[in-house]
């Protein structure tokens, strides 16, 4: 019997193996809309795998989603398969989403940082961080959103190897960073990125290494503001929103803030729900809801990045 | 797969600056082994602190001398972990 990327069990949380084969088979359900594309490697040599949402064009204005890139808040990895099938399904149904997609690319990067989720699976359920290696340290690793050239080493950020926000021993000093870095820089044509994390229910906007506002402060505000209405009104999760400095607190060198400071006017943290009780180990039971919630948001963001080309 | 029997996730309110500087010495004492799961930054956002299970006692006597409130967040890590294995397994089924 021929594999379906529909038969796929959304509502539970999966292997590394498991969703890169089920990328495969989405590729396949979507010729002529999907297609994968390999941005790099990881540390430890795994494949850094990225969904192109395309009908044609070159050079299009384009939207990167990242999700997992702390690799233990499975819940973002999981929204991340949701999001990618409902957008390869809504094309030519959804009105917002065919617009989209016949003007604009959408880049979803479902494992950001597989080296980390392999080892949460195998090893310790509990790691956040790249698993590189750290020159003077028994400790491993480095908090890939610490690690961005944006703010580098500030507050929010720590030089110790063994802290969970290790900023590294230099911007983009990870590979899983850098890819993403080369990725939008060569591209030339990202007008948002969005970056999938949990918990805490929040929407996020630069900057994080400053409590300066941006100078597209007033409409990311404004943005952000509706698209956590449009959440809230499919099972009432409450979202706070603002810059990430205001927010929830100083953090340097984290992914947004390089993205807006690269001139991506359009970039967002999204903090997935955790309900007060979980944090980021939050139950597959709460998968689909959360994803479901999350998509509104979502498109909010894409639609206005489709209407307010610069 | 390490294991994380009886730890705890407690949230963690500072009242202020001063507070939020006294809970991040926590994360200093190496005997401890906590982590923040969400880090201090004042009183309008909790802290979540993950502690193993043999530091309890002592993290809990730390919070109520310095008249720390705080609540369970999550009772026993390991069986969260427990729980979402199972889920896993019979998702595979």
């Amino acid at each position: 019997v021929k594999r379906s990327s529909r038969a796929f069990d959304f509502g539970s949380y999966h292997t590394l193996d498991e969703i890169y084969s089920w990328m495969d088979t989405l590729v396949e359900d979507h010729p002529g809309l999907v297609s994968k594309i390999r941005i790099g490697q990881s540390y430890e040599g795994r494949d850094l795998l990225v969904l192109k949402f395309s009908t044609g064009g070159s050079a299009r204005p384009a939207i990167w989603v990242d999700t997992g890139i702390h690799s233990r808040e499975w819940i973002s990895q999981a929204t991340g398969v949701w999001t990618a099938n409902k957008i390869a399904e809504e094309y030519g149904r959804d009105p917002s989403v065919t617009a989209l997609l016949d003007n604009m690319d959408v880049f979803l990067e479902i494992i950001a940082n597989p080296d980390g989720f392999v080892f949460t699976h195998s090893s310790d359920r509990l790691w956040r961080k790249t698993r590189s290696p750290n020159a003077g340290s028994h400790c491993l690793g480095v908090d890939p959103n610490r690690n961005w050239d944006a703010g580098f080493g500030g507050d929010g950020s720590s030089g110790d190897p063994c802290s969970d926000i290790y900023h590294g021993p230099f911007p983009h000093s990870e590979r899983e960073v850098k890819a993403i870095v080369d990725f939008i820089r060569g591209h030339g044509n990202v007008k948002s990125v969005i970056s999938i994390h949990s918990y805490s229910q929040m929407l996020l906007f630069p900057y994080g290494y400053t409590s300066v506002p941006s100078p597209d402060y007033q409409e990311m505000n404004e943005l952000a503001k509706k698209a956590v209405s449009d959440l809230a009104a499919v099972y009432g999760t409450k979202y706070t929103f603002g810059s990430i400095a205001d927010t929830i607190y100083t953090a340097a060198g984290t992914t947004v803030d390089w993205a807006y400071d690269q001139g991506v006017k359009y970039s967002f943290t999204l903090e997935l729900r955790d309900t007060g009780r979980h944090g980021f180990l939050l139950p597959s039971s709460q998968i689909l809801p959360t994803a479901t919630e999350t998509w509104p948001a979502l498109l909010d963001i894409m639609v206005h990045v489709l209407e307010h080309p610069y | 797969q390490r294991q994380f029997q009886g730890d705890q996730v407690l949230r963690i309110t500072a009242r202020d600056e001063e507070q939020a500087a006294l809970l991040r010495m926590l994360e200093e004492q190496e005997e401890l082994q906590v982590d923040f799961w969400h880090r201090p930054s004042g009183p309008d956002h909790p802290a979540d602190l993950r502690v193993p299970f043999p530091s309890l006692g002592a993290v809990k006597g730390f919070l109520e001398s310095h008249s720390f409130p705080y609540t369970v967040m999550i009772e026993d890590v390991q069986k969260l972990l427990d729980e979402e294995k199972e889920a896993m397994a019979r998702s595979r089924r």
